[in-house]
Protein backbone atom coordinates (compact mmCIF):
# COMPACT_ATOMS: atom_id res chain seq x y z
CA UNK A 1 0.00 0.00 0.00
CA UNK A 2 1.29 3.07 -0.82
CA UNK A 3 -1.09 5.07 2.28
CA UNK A 4 -2.89 3.84 5.29
CA UNK A 5 -5.98 4.69 2.99
CA UNK A 6 -5.12 1.91 0.15
CA UNK A 7 -3.97 -0.24 3.12
CA UNK A 8 -6.39 -3.79 2.49
CA UNK A 9 -7.38 -4.11 6.51
CA UNK A 10 -9.93 -6.72 5.04
CA UNK A 11 -6.90 -8.97 4.95
CA UNK A 12 -4.04 -10.43 6.71
CA UNK A 13 -0.50 -9.23 6.19
CA UNK A 14 3.18 -9.93 6.92
CA UNK A 15 4.96 -8.37 9.72
CA UNK A 16 7.10 -6.19 7.11
CA UNK A 17 3.49 -4.85 5.71
CA UNK A 18 2.19 -4.10 9.39
CA UNK A 19 5.76 -2.76 10.36
CA UNK A 20 5.35 -0.86 6.99
CA UNK A 21 1.45 0.38 7.81
CA UNK A 22 2.59 1.68 11.19
CA UNK A 23 5.37 4.13 9.45
CA UNK A 24 3.04 5.33 7.12
CA UNK A 25 0.55 6.49 9.67
CA UNK A 26 3.42 8.05 12.12
CA UNK A 27 4.36 10.01 8.49
CA UNK A 28 0.98 10.88 7.29
CA UNK A 29 0.00 12.22 11.35
CA UNK A 30 3.21 13.63 12.28
CA UNK A 31 0.70 16.37 14.88
CA UNK A 32 -1.06 13.33 16.32
CA UNK A 33 1.01 9.66 16.00
CA UNK A 34 4.28 8.95 17.02
CA UNK A 35 6.23 5.20 17.17
CA UNK A 36 8.18 4.33 20.42
CA UNK A 37 10.31 1.24 20.51
CA UNK A 38 9.91 -0.09 24.05
CA UNK A 39 12.19 -2.97 23.45
CA UNK A 40 13.18 -5.45 21.17
CA UNK A 41 11.68 -9.48 20.96
CA UNK A 42 14.59 -12.26 21.89
CA UNK A 43 14.81 -12.53 17.82
CA UNK A 44 15.30 -8.61 17.58
CA UNK A 45 12.19 -7.63 16.37
CA UNK A 46 11.42 -3.84 17.80
CA UNK A 47 8.30 -3.83 19.95
CA UNK A 48 7.28 -0.73 18.54
CA UNK A 49 3.94 2.03 20.08
CA UNK A 50 1.96 3.79 18.49
CA UNK A 51 1.60 6.74 21.04
CA UNK A 52 -1.80 8.56 19.51
CA UNK A 53 -1.09 12.25 21.69
CA UNK A 54 -2.03 15.61 21.37
CA UNK A 55 0.02 17.55 24.78
CA UNK A 56 2.59 16.72 26.73
CA UNK A 57 2.44 14.56 30.25
CA UNK A 58 -0.97 12.97 29.97
CA UNK A 59 -2.44 9.70 31.37
CA UNK A 60 -2.38 7.01 29.36
CA UNK A 61 -4.59 4.52 27.79
CA UNK A 62 -2.90 1.22 26.77
CA UNK A 63 -3.98 -1.48 24.12
CA UNK A 64 -2.26 -4.62 23.03
CA UNK A 65 -3.15 -7.22 20.29
CA UNK A 66 -1.39 -10.39 19.35
CA UNK A 67 0.63 -11.65 22.24
CA UNK A 68 -0.21 -14.66 20.94
CA UNK A 69 1.00 -14.71 17.85
CA UNK A 70 -1.22 -17.11 16.10
CA UNK A 71 -4.18 -15.45 16.66
CA UNK A 72 -4.18 -13.30 13.68
CA UNK A 73 -7.61 -11.58 13.88
CA UNK A 74 -6.09 -9.33 16.83
CA UNK A 75 -3.12 -7.96 15.01
CA UNK A 76 -5.42 -7.67 12.09
CA UNK A 77 -7.62 -5.76 14.05
CA UNK A 78 -5.30 -3.94 16.03
CA UNK A 79 -4.17 -2.33 12.79
CA UNK A 80 -7.99 -1.24 11.86
CA UNK A 81 -7.52 0.58 15.00
CA UNK A 82 -4.43 2.24 14.50
CA UNK A 83 -6.50 4.28 11.18
CA UNK A 84 -9.62 4.55 13.59
CA UNK A 85 -7.91 6.28 15.87
CA UNK A 86 -6.03 8.70 13.42
CA UNK A 87 -8.80 9.54 11.32
CA UNK A 88 -11.71 9.71 14.18
CA UNK A 89 -9.56 12.60 16.03
CA UNK A 90 -11.12 15.95 15.18
CA UNK A 91 -14.38 13.95 13.83
CA UNK A 92 -15.59 11.73 16.62
CA UNK A 93 -16.32 14.04 19.39
CA UNK A 94 -15.78 11.05 22.57
CA UNK A 95 -12.78 10.10 20.95
CA UNK A 96 -11.42 13.98 20.48
CA UNK A 97 -12.40 14.76 23.85
CA UNK A 98 -9.90 11.86 25.29
CA UNK A 99 -7.33 12.19 22.69
CA UNK A 100 -7.31 16.07 24.10
CA UNK A 101 -6.85 15.00 27.15
CA UNK A 102 -5.37 11.38 27.46
CA UNK A 103 -2.37 9.97 25.37
CA UNK A 104 -3.75 6.19 23.44
CA UNK A 105 -0.56 3.66 23.22
CA UNK A 106 -1.25 0.94 20.71
CA UNK A 107 1.29 -2.15 20.64
CA UNK A 108 -0.04 -4.07 17.46
CA UNK A 109 2.26 -6.66 17.22
CA UNK A 110 3.11 -7.63 21.00
CA UNK A 111 4.84 -11.16 20.29
CA UNK A 112 6.22 -10.55 17.02
CA UNK A 113 8.67 -13.27 16.74
CA UNK A 114 5.29 -15.62 17.00
CA UNK A 115 3.98 -14.13 14.95
CA UNK A 116 6.98 -14.59 12.21
CA UNK A 117 7.13 -18.10 13.13
CA UNK A 118 3.18 -18.38 12.63
CA UNK A 119 3.77 -16.74 8.75
CA UNK A 120 6.90 -18.77 7.98
CA UNK A 121 6.83 -22.38 9.80
CA UNK A 122 4.09 -23.18 11.62
CA UNK A 123 0.84 -21.39 11.36
CA UNK A 124 -0.13 -22.53 15.07
CA UNK A 125 2.69 -21.17 16.97
CA UNK A 126 1.45 -19.08 20.01
CA UNK A 127 4.44 -18.66 22.46
CA UNK A 128 7.49 -16.40 21.92
CA UNK A 129 10.32 -18.34 20.29
CA UNK A 130 13.41 -17.79 22.71
CA UNK A 131 14.88 -21.39 23.22
CA UNK A 132 14.47 -23.08 27.01
CA UNK A 133 18.07 -24.36 27.96
CA UNK A 134 17.58 -28.00 28.78
CA UNK A 135 15.02 -28.70 26.45
CA UNK A 136 13.71 -29.37 22.67
CA UNK A 137 10.88 -26.99 23.19
CA UNK A 138 10.78 -23.49 22.39
CA UNK A 139 9.02 -20.08 23.77
CA UNK A 140 6.96 -19.13 26.89
CA UNK A 141 3.30 -18.65 26.98
CA UNK A 142 3.96 -14.60 27.18
CA UNK A 143 0.18 -14.45 29.21
CA UNK A 144 1.97 -16.35 31.57
CA UNK A 145 4.71 -14.62 32.52
CA UNK A 146 3.80 -11.72 34.39
CA UNK A 147 4.57 -11.40 37.95
CA UNK A 148 0.99 -11.64 39.60
CA UNK A 149 0.51 -15.44 41.02
CA UNK A 150 3.75 -16.61 38.58
CA UNK A 151 4.42 -20.10 39.19
CA UNK A 152 0.65 -20.89 41.16
CA UNK A 153 -1.77 -23.36 39.40
CA UNK A 154 -3.10 -22.19 36.74
CA UNK A 155 0.18 -22.35 34.67
CA UNK A 156 2.51 -24.86 33.19
CA UNK A 157 6.06 -25.33 34.49
CA UNK A 158 7.10 -27.77 31.58
CA UNK A 159 8.84 -25.99 28.64
CA UNK A 160 6.74 -28.48 26.05
CA UNK A 161 3.48 -27.24 26.94
CA UNK A 162 1.13 -24.22 25.48
CA UNK A 163 0.71 -22.48 28.71
CA UNK A 164 4.53 -22.39 30.02
CA UNK A 165 5.09 -19.47 32.25
CA UNK A 166 8.84 -19.65 32.02
CA UNK A 167 11.66 -19.92 34.16
CA UNK A 168 10.75 -16.42 35.95
CA UNK A 169 8.81 -13.60 36.00
CA UNK A 170 9.46 -11.42 33.05
CA UNK A 171 12.16 -13.56 31.74
CA UNK A 172 10.17 -13.03 28.34
CA UNK A 173 11.83 -9.81 26.56
CA UNK A 174 8.51 -9.11 24.96
CA UNK A 175 6.92 -9.50 28.20
CA UNK A 176 10.07 -7.54 30.38
CA UNK A 177 9.70 -4.48 28.05
CA UNK A 178 6.40 -3.66 28.85
CA UNK A 179 6.56 -3.82 32.28
CA UNK A 180 9.33 -1.37 32.09
CA UNK A 181 6.93 0.80 30.11
CA UNK A 182 4.31 0.42 32.16
CA UNK A 183 6.23 1.43 35.37
CA UNK A 184 8.33 4.35 33.89
CA UNK A 185 5.21 6.12 32.12
CA UNK A 186 3.79 5.43 35.67
CA UNK A 187 0.11 7.03 35.14
CA UNK A 188 -1.74 4.57 32.73
CA UNK A 189 -5.53 4.75 33.14
CA UNK A 190 -7.00 1.47 31.25
CA UNK A 191 -5.05 -1.21 29.78
CA UNK A 192 -6.91 -3.46 27.48
CA UNK A 193 -4.99 -7.04 26.40
CA UNK A 194 -6.91 -8.22 23.26
CA UNK A 195 -6.99 -12.10 22.37
CA UNK A 196 -9.16 -14.45 20.41
CA UNK A 197 -11.39 -16.73 20.39
CA UNK A 198 -14.41 -17.30 22.36
CA UNK A 199 -16.19 -14.10 22.65
CA UNK A 200 -15.26 -12.54 26.18
CA UNK A 201 -14.19 -10.05 27.82
CA UNK A 202 -12.70 -10.57 31.23
CA UNK A 203 -11.30 -8.43 34.70
CA UNK A 204 -9.01 -9.68 37.23
CA UNK A 205 -8.22 -12.01 38.62
CA UNK A 206 -7.12 -15.06 37.01
CA UNK A 207 -4.51 -16.30 39.58
CA UNK A 208 -6.73 -15.99 42.82
CA UNK A 209 -10.59 -16.18 43.15
CA UNK A 210 -10.22 -13.20 45.85
CA UNK A 211 -12.69 -10.82 44.15
CA UNK A 212 -10.69 -7.50 43.11
CA UNK A 213 -11.71 -4.33 45.05
CA UNK A 214 -13.07 -3.18 42.06
CA UNK A 215 -14.87 -5.68 40.73
CA UNK A 216 -18.20 -4.81 40.95
CA UNK A 217 -17.41 -1.49 38.91
CA UNK A 218 -15.20 -3.42 36.19
CA UNK A 219 -18.30 -6.03 35.61
CA UNK A 220 -20.49 -3.57 35.37
CA UNK A 221 -18.64 -1.71 33.05
CA UNK A 222 -17.75 -5.15 31.11
CA UNK A 223 -21.47 -5.04 30.53
CA UNK A 224 -21.75 -2.04 29.47
CA UNK A 225 -18.87 -2.87 26.64
CA UNK A 226 -20.32 -6.26 25.35
CA UNK A 227 -23.71 -4.22 24.92
CA UNK A 228 -22.59 -1.96 23.05
CA UNK A 229 -20.17 -4.43 20.78
CA UNK A 230 -23.44 -6.78 20.44
CA UNK A 231 -25.50 -3.72 19.05
CA UNK A 232 -23.77 -3.71 15.66
CA UNK A 233 -23.67 -7.29 14.54
CA UNK A 234 -25.16 -9.40 17.68
CA UNK A 235 -22.15 -11.01 18.45
CA UNK A 236 -22.76 -12.22 22.40
CA UNK A 237 -20.22 -11.91 24.49
CA UNK A 238 -19.57 -13.51 28.36
CA UNK A 239 -17.85 -11.86 31.06
CA UNK A 240 -16.58 -11.49 34.09
CA UNK A 241 -13.49 -12.62 36.48
CA UNK A 242 -10.96 -15.10 34.22
CA UNK A 243 -11.11 -17.38 37.02
CA UNK A 244 -14.62 -17.47 37.60
CA UNK A 245 -15.29 -17.17 33.51
CA UNK A 246 -12.89 -19.72 32.31
CA UNK A 247 -10.32 -21.22 34.42
CA UNK A 248 -7.31 -20.46 37.11
CA UNK A 249 -5.07 -18.68 35.11
CA UNK A 250 -1.58 -16.97 36.59
CA UNK A 251 0.93 -14.76 35.32
CA UNK A 252 -1.76 -13.17 33.58
CA UNK A 253 -0.93 -9.83 31.90
CA UNK A 254 -3.96 -7.69 33.42
CA UNK A 255 -3.51 -9.30 37.04
CA UNK A 256 -0.27 -7.67 36.88
CA UNK A 257 -1.71 -4.42 35.42
CA UNK A 258 -4.36 -4.41 38.20
CA UNK A 259 -1.83 -5.14 40.43
CA UNK A 260 0.26 -1.87 39.51
CA UNK A 261 -2.89 0.04 40.20
CA UNK A 262 -4.48 0.20 36.78
CA UNK A 263 -7.85 0.07 37.43
CA UNK A 264 -9.48 -0.44 34.11
CA UNK A 265 -7.59 -3.68 33.53
CA UNK A 266 -9.55 -5.64 30.95
CA UNK A 267 -8.59 -8.79 28.27
CA UNK A 268 -10.61 -9.61 25.51
CA UNK A 269 -11.48 -13.09 23.67
CA UNK A 270 -12.57 -11.67 19.85
CA UNK A 271 -15.41 -13.33 18.15
CA UNK A 272 -15.52 -16.59 16.27
CA UNK A 273 -19.10 -16.24 14.12
CA UNK A 274 -18.78 -19.41 12.66
CA UNK A 275 -16.24 -22.25 14.18
CA UNK A 276 -12.81 -20.93 12.82
CA UNK A 277 -10.73 -20.81 15.25
CA UNK A 278 -7.86 -19.46 15.15
CA UNK A 279 -8.58 -19.18 11.33
CA UNK A 280 -10.83 -16.66 11.17
CA UNK A 281 -11.90 -16.16 7.96
CA UNK A 282 -9.99 -12.50 6.56
CA UNK A 283 -13.72 -11.15 5.51
CA UNK A 284 -14.43 -11.15 9.36
CA UNK A 285 -11.62 -8.63 10.37
CA UNK A 286 -13.50 -5.68 9.73
CA UNK A 287 -16.42 -6.27 11.16
CA UNK A 288 -14.69 -8.01 14.21
CA UNK A 289 -12.39 -4.86 14.34
CA UNK A 290 -15.65 -2.39 14.49
CA UNK A 291 -17.76 -4.42 17.13
CA UNK A 292 -14.80 -4.48 19.29
CA UNK A 293 -14.19 -0.84 18.75
CA UNK A 294 -17.67 -0.31 20.23
CA UNK A 295 -16.69 -1.79 23.46
CA UNK A 296 -12.94 -0.10 23.99
CA UNK A 297 -14.81 3.40 23.36
CA UNK A 298 -16.82 2.17 26.45
CA UNK A 299 -13.97 1.26 28.18
CA UNK A 300 -11.68 4.20 27.09
CA UNK A 301 -14.70 7.05 27.90
CA UNK A 302 -16.07 5.80 31.29
CA UNK A 303 -11.85 5.89 32.07
CA UNK A 304 -11.42 9.34 30.99
CA UNK A 305 -14.92 10.30 32.69
CA UNK A 306 -13.78 8.33 35.80
CA UNK A 307 -10.45 9.97 36.64
CA UNK A 308 -8.70 8.78 39.99
CA UNK B 1 6.93 -25.41 7.22
CA UNK B 2 4.67 -27.73 9.75
CA UNK B 3 2.08 -28.71 7.76
CA UNK B 4 -1.33 -29.88 9.55
CA UNK B 5 -2.30 -32.57 6.93
CA UNK B 6 -5.29 -35.05 8.54
CA UNK B 7 -5.23 -33.12 11.79
CA UNK B 8 -8.58 -32.06 12.76
CA UNK B 9 -10.63 -29.86 14.89
CA UNK B 10 -12.86 -31.14 17.37
CA UNK B 11 -15.92 -29.49 19.27
CA UNK B 12 -16.48 -31.69 22.36
CA UNK B 13 -19.51 -30.53 24.08
CA UNK B 14 -19.59 -31.86 27.85
CA UNK B 15 -22.70 -33.15 29.33
CA UNK B 16 -22.05 -33.12 33.36
CA UNK B 17 -19.18 -32.38 35.53
CA UNK B 18 -18.34 -35.73 35.18
CA UNK B 19 -17.66 -35.70 31.42
CA UNK B 20 -16.05 -32.82 31.65
CA UNK B 21 -13.52 -34.07 34.37
CA UNK B 22 -13.10 -36.97 31.53
CA UNK B 23 -12.49 -34.46 28.59
CA UNK B 24 -9.86 -32.67 31.02
CA UNK B 25 -7.84 -36.14 31.45
CA UNK B 26 -7.03 -36.05 28.04
CA UNK B 27 -5.06 -32.68 28.80
CA UNK B 28 -2.53 -34.99 29.91
CA UNK B 29 -2.26 -37.55 28.00
CA UNK B 30 0.57 -36.51 26.17
CA UNK B 31 1.24 -38.61 23.90
CA UNK B 32 -1.89 -37.47 21.54
CA UNK B 33 -0.10 -34.25 21.22
CA UNK B 34 -3.55 -32.25 21.51
CA UNK B 35 -3.13 -28.76 21.56
CA UNK B 36 -6.47 -27.18 23.08
CA UNK B 37 -7.73 -24.36 21.28
CA UNK B 38 -10.46 -23.62 23.88
CA UNK B 39 -10.09 -25.09 26.86
CA UNK B 40 -11.95 -27.18 29.75
CA UNK B 41 -13.95 -24.28 31.61
CA UNK B 42 -17.80 -25.46 32.65
CA UNK B 43 -20.54 -27.67 30.94
CA UNK B 44 -22.28 -24.94 29.24
CA UNK B 45 -18.52 -24.05 27.01
CA UNK B 46 -17.27 -26.21 24.28
CA UNK B 47 -13.93 -27.11 24.00
CA UNK B 48 -11.91 -27.31 20.86
CA UNK B 49 -9.20 -29.35 20.89
CA UNK B 50 -6.48 -29.51 17.09
CA UNK B 51 -5.96 -33.52 16.94
CA UNK B 52 -3.19 -34.43 14.47
CA UNK B 53 -3.50 -37.69 12.29
CA UNK B 54 -1.81 -40.02 14.36
CA UNK B 55 -4.11 -39.37 17.71
CA UNK B 56 -7.62 -38.61 15.25
CA UNK B 57 -8.78 -42.50 15.67
CA UNK B 58 -7.66 -42.83 19.57
CA UNK B 59 -9.33 -39.51 20.51
CA UNK B 60 -12.65 -40.38 18.91
CA UNK B 61 -12.59 -43.75 20.46
CA UNK B 62 -12.09 -42.52 23.99
CA UNK B 63 -14.66 -39.63 23.75
CA UNK B 64 -17.47 -42.12 21.78
CA UNK B 65 -16.75 -44.63 25.01
CA UNK B 66 -17.33 -42.36 27.29
CA UNK B 67 -20.64 -40.61 25.67
CA UNK B 68 -19.39 -38.04 25.23
CA UNK B 69 -20.72 -35.48 22.76
CA UNK B 70 -18.43 -34.04 19.71
CA UNK B 71 -18.36 -32.50 16.23
CA UNK B 72 -15.56 -31.80 13.95
CA UNK B 73 -15.14 -28.27 13.83
CA UNK B 74 -12.60 -28.36 11.15
CA UNK B 75 -12.45 -31.05 8.92
CA UNK B 76 -9.43 -30.50 6.98
CA UNK B 77 -7.14 -27.63 8.88
CA UNK B 78 -4.62 -27.72 5.97
CA UNK B 79 -7.08 -27.42 3.62
CA UNK B 80 -8.38 -24.20 5.45
CA UNK B 81 -4.68 -23.04 6.21
CA UNK B 82 -4.01 -23.17 2.15
CA UNK B 83 -7.46 -21.51 1.52
CA UNK B 84 -5.73 -18.48 4.13
CA UNK B 85 -2.00 -18.54 2.25
CA UNK B 86 -4.01 -18.21 -1.33
CA UNK B 87 -5.94 -15.47 -0.30
CA UNK B 88 -2.65 -13.88 1.43
CA UNK B 89 -0.60 -14.26 -1.51
CA UNK B 90 -3.61 -12.76 -4.34
CA UNK B 91 -3.55 -9.52 -1.82
CA UNK B 92 0.56 -9.22 -1.67
CA UNK B 93 -0.29 -9.98 -5.80
CA UNK B 94 -2.56 -6.65 -5.98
Amino acid sequence: ARSTDSFDYANYHTISEIYNFQDMLVRENPNLVSKIVIGQSYEGRPLSVLKFSTGANRPGLWIDTGIHSREWVTQASGTWFAKKIATAYGSDPALTAILNNMDIFLLIMTNPDGFAYTQTNNRMWRKTRKPNPGSSCVGVDPNRNWDAGFGEPGASNNPCSETYRGPRANSESEVKSIVDFVRSHGNLKSFISIHSYSQMLLYPYGYTSTPAKDQAELHSLAKKAITALASLYGTRYRYGSIINTIYQASGGTIDWTYNQGIKYSYTFELRDTGDYGFLLPANQIIPTAEETWLALMVIMKHAYKNAY
Amino acid sequence: KETFEGHQVLRITAKDEAQLALIKDLEDMIHFELDFWRGVTDVASPVDVRVPFHSLQSVKVYLETKAIEYATMIEDLQALLEKEQEEMDAVARA
